[in-house]
């Protein structure tokens, strides 16, 4: 059963997907999974999905862990997930969200790069695609995605850190998503969760033109950013990506508001330069707790300004 | 598991754009060798890199001799690694 997991430890693989089995079985009344594709390496890409029932509502989709070793990003979705489940009934915002929205959350964006940093790498960042021509192993999946592949702030050499792939959406794990969420054809937010340096960002990542909704996501991005702040006093930046951090292309949250997900947001967790993707476990709960109010913010708004 | 004994993590404070492409340079100079945490984006923003141990005296030459100011923000990675693999450990032991 899920009583005896703890949420401020961090967890491998099989213990995450253990997990999602004993949490979908105890609340299927709210929660149910879905296996949206398959890793290259064959592991199952699962995505949980908290519905409340009805017709295809307009939907809610979050993801956790696209870069391997940013670890809180997963262990934050986790005990999200178990927020959500906790507070339905109880919390009325989240209620009436859940009520009008669907939420979707991927706990392990890039399963075969998580597992290889339990394994092999604790510093792997990228997922382990192989192919011929280079010894270099992986895609950046945030550099992977059709909006903007190629440009500025994305690298074509197979051994860069941040390298594109060979063609835009080649990997299978995005590749997963956008089909699944085209198909779906009715997400209204996306956030998308990265660790560190604690920011908040809207797109676009891959230039310096500001969108045609700059002004509301600025506001929106202020509001959840102050509530966030609320809960520990942790100060985040916000902004467009390309304003805020740097110029990054063919990311996931250009494709979403291109693609008309225009509640298009993504997150750089704790901490600001302490520990970086060796953020130790004691800060998982606090992490996740004031990440739960921006993220409440984001929905919220989202339910409250439909389009 | 791959051992970081040693490696360290710097945290680079460029004054200007200038300063900045030097350490886009560092990627270049040292393909593999540095991983960046914190890329070259914005002088205001720091840039913290992965450094192997075997690598560290060079790049602290390189940084030092542009007048490149650092400090350290982890001095032994492989410290906090194995503080992190006995946390899972004892958490693991709790679950069970």
């Amino acid at each position: 059963s899920t009583s005896s997991f703890s949420y401020s430890a961090y967890h491998n693989l099989e213990e995450i997907y253990s997990w999602t089995d004993n949490f979908v079985m105890e609340h299927s009344d709210i929660v149910s999974k879905i296996q949206i594709g398959n890793s290259f390496e064959n592991r199952p890409i699962l995505v949980l999905k908290f519905s409340t029932g009805g017709p295809r509502h307009p939907a809610i989709w979050i993801d956790t862990g696209i870069h391997a070793r940013e670890w809180i990003t997963h262990a934050t979705g986790i005990w999200t997930a178990n927020k959500i489940v906790s507070d339905y009934g109880k919390d009325p915002i989240l209620t009436d969200i859940l009520k009008a929205m669907d939420i979707f959350i991927e706990l392990v964006t890039n399963p075969d790069g998580f597992a290889f940093t339990h394994s092999m790498n604790r510093l792997w960042r990228k997922n382990k695609s192989i192919r011929p021509g280079t010894f270099c192993i992986g895609v950046d999946l945030n550099r992977n995605w059709k909006s903007g592949f190629g440009g500025n702030g994305s690298n074509s050499k197979p051994c860069s850190e941040t390298y594109h792939g060979p063609f835009p959406q080649s990997e299978p794990e995005v590749a997963a998503i956008v089909k699944f969420i085209t198909a779906h054809g009715n997400f209204k937010a996306l956030i998308s969760i990265h660790s560190y340096s604690q920011m908040l960002m809207y797109p676009y990542g891959r230039s310096l033109e500001p969108v045609s909704n700059q002004r509301e996501l600025y506001s929106l991005a202020k509001d959840a950013v102050k509530a966030l702040f609320e809960v520990h006093r942790t100060e985040y930046i916000f902004g467009s990506i390309s304003t805020t951090l740097y110029v990054a292309s063919g990311i996931t949250v250009d494709w979403a508001y291109d693609s008309g997900i225009k509640y298009a947001f993504s997150f750089e967790l704790r901490d600001t330069g302490h520990y970086g993707f060796l953020l130790p476990a004691t800060q998982i709960i606090p992490t996740a707790q004031e990440t739960w109010m921006a993220i409440r913010t984001v929905m919220e708004h989202t339910l409250t300004h439909p389009y | 598991q791959m051992n970081f004994t040693g490696d360290q993590v710097l945290r680079v404070l460029a004054r200007d754009e200038k300063q900045l492409s030097l350490l886009r340079d560092l990627e270049g100079l040292k393909p593999q060798k540095v991983d960046f945490w914190r890329g070259p984006a914005r002088p205001s923003l720091p840039v913290d890199m992965r450094v192997p141990f075997s690598e560290l005296k060079d790049i602290k030459a390189y940084l030092e001799s542009h007048g490149l100011s650092y400090s350290i923000m982890i001095k032994d990675i492989q410290v906090l690694l194995d503080e992190e693999r006995e946390a899972m450990a004892k958490s693991r032991r709790l679950e069970r």
